[in-house]
């Protein structure tokens, strides 16, 4: 079946989101 | 906490495994008591997106500002950081012994290739630890199959490239029998 994938650059963008804080 | 059921909230990225944070310390001038180590865990949060990774990871110190001897583990929900968890009992764990400057930045590139599933070995991983220690600091990563030559290898592939690893770097794979069998971890 897929796989969720999310690179390191993904993952550092959702960081800045407010749902991350 | 460890049970609690997680669900990604509206407009969040949702990870393809739930985890949970765990954190261990060693009481200062304590010797290691191996069956007292299932006391002295517990888990600091769970999350199932992105977004809840981030807080949850935010809302706790980096390893590089934590003092004395402790450990920070990573781990599928439903799978303890513990040798005889039904996950982890034919499994083993690769090891880098890292000086102490590294830590904090691979610690943090470890757990998002980690829950980014970059790893590429289906559901062998089952969780990251990383283990502060007095004149160096060591990570791991846990699997399934300690047996499984492919797995390993992938994983340890993809270790090096996560962590931007110079060759010199020794990394250790050891199965969690023999840390049984040793009576200490590293």
């Amino acid at each position: 079946g897929t796989r969720i994938i999310y690179d390191r650059l993904f993952l550092l963008k959702c960081r800045d989101s407010p749902l991350s804080k | 906490e460890m049970h609690r059921e997680v669900k990604p909230g509206s407009g969040e990225h949702p990870l393809q495994y739930s985890y949970c944070f765990w954190y261990s310390k060693r009481p200062p001038g304590r010797p290691a008591d191996p069956s007292a180590f299932e006391k002295n865990i517990r888990v600091v949060a769970t999350f199932i997106s992105v977004e809840q990774f981030w807080k949850a990871y935010s809302h706790m110190k980096r390893p590089g500002d934590l003092n004395g001897h402790c450990d920070i583990h990573l781990f599928k929900q439903g799978i303890k950081p513990l040798w005889e968890d039904e996950a982890n009992k034919d499994g083993g764990k690769w090891i880098v012994r890292l000086r102490k400057h590294f830590t904090s930045r691979c610690w943090e590139n470890l757990i998002m290739a980690m829950v980014g599933e970059q790893f590429m070995v289906g559901d062998e991983v089952c969780g990251a630890v990383v283990s502060l220690r007095f004149q160096e600091d060591i990570i791991s990563i846990w699997n399934k199959t300690a047996n499984n030559s492919q797995v390993t290898t992938r994983i340890r592939d993809t270790l090096r490239r996560v962590l931007n690893l110079p060759p010199t770097v020794i990394m250790e794979y050891k199965k969690h029998n023999q840390s049984i069998r040793d009576k200490t971890s590293f």
